[in-house]
């Protein structure tokens, strides 16, 4: 099974 | 004050248009440096990264730093407006709520401008951390544009496969299966039309074929595009724009469970 991730879980919030 | 000019309209509009599939509004950031644009899509699957040097510009003054939140939709109507020999000017007045674009004839005798109001977009900036990337390909943006175009009849997603033999592109899905491979230009004559790889280690991931699609939209800005891979981070799919600076797609990869 491919899941796609979101960019959020590889740049954190500055 | 913020005041930016450009000599042709049409690298506005294709700006936009690189961007407005993706994004249903933006915040230009303006500063002495230049304008610069990061935004999410709305799924939060990519992140668009626009950067546009003051010095790239015919005039650019900016007294103080100025964000302003844009409706990209109504930016596109208010470009469809303008020929694309026309000079366009950006102008606001510090902490204002409108922005006024204006477009002059090449011969000065038409000039029409169309104020559009800000938004206050709470938009969240996120760091971009430094990568070591283990392949870098730099390939012609029509041929990439093309792949993808084509992979995407196949399947969802396409997988990226780089070695230093060459960069392969495959997809598979009920109609079958395809692969491309290109390999890296030999003899480069022609700097625009040559494949070119920078390998540290070779690298294979999974995209969505949509958002490539998407990115692709930038292919009128660029002859080159380049794309930079690391195992499990996104893509950074870059166009550059000629004297004016780059825009960067980030694309979060698709994962094994």
């Amino acid at each position: 099974n491919v899941r796609q991730t979101t960019i959020g879980s590889y740049f954190n919030k500055i | 004050m913020f005041e930016a000019r450009l000599g042709q309209a049409t690298i506005l509009k294709k700006i936009l248009d690189a961007i407005k599939d993706l994004l249903n509004e933006g915040t230009f950031d303006c500063s002495d440096s230049g304008i610069q644009l990061q935004a999410m899509d709305n799924s939060h699957v990519s992140l668009v990264s626009l950067t546009l040097r003051s010095d790239g510009f015919d005039k650019f003054r900016c007294d103080r730093n100025l964000s302003m939140g844009m409706n990209l939709g109504s930016m596109a109507k208010i470009l469809k407006c303008a020929n694309n020999e026309d000079n366009v000017t950006i102008k606001a007045q510090d902490n204002a709520d409108t922005v006024t674009i204006m477009f002059e004839s090449a011969n000065q005798e038409k000039v029409s401008d169309y104020g559009m109001k800000l938004m206050n977009l709470d938009q969240e900036h996120l760091g971009i951390p430094e990568t070591d990337y283990s392949c870098v390909v730099r390939m012609p943006a029509m041929e990439f544009a093309r792949i993808c175009r084509d992979l995407a009849q196949f399947s969802e997603s396409v997988v990226i496969c780089c070695t230093k033999e060459g960069v392969k592109f495959s997809a598979s899905g009920d109609v079958g299966t395809a692969n491309i491979k290109l390999a890296q230009t030999g003899n480069v004559d022609k700097e625009e039309e040559a494949v070119i790889i920078e390998m540290q280690e070779p690298v294979t991931l999974t995209f969505a074929c949509r958002y490539l699609n998407a990115f692709t939209k930038a292919t009128p800005l660029s002859t080159q595009v380049q794309l930079s891979m690391c195992a499990d981070v996104p893509l950074v799919v870059e166009y550059r724009i000629n004297e004016l600076g780059h825009i960067r797609y980030y694309l979060a990869p698709k994962i094994e469970d």
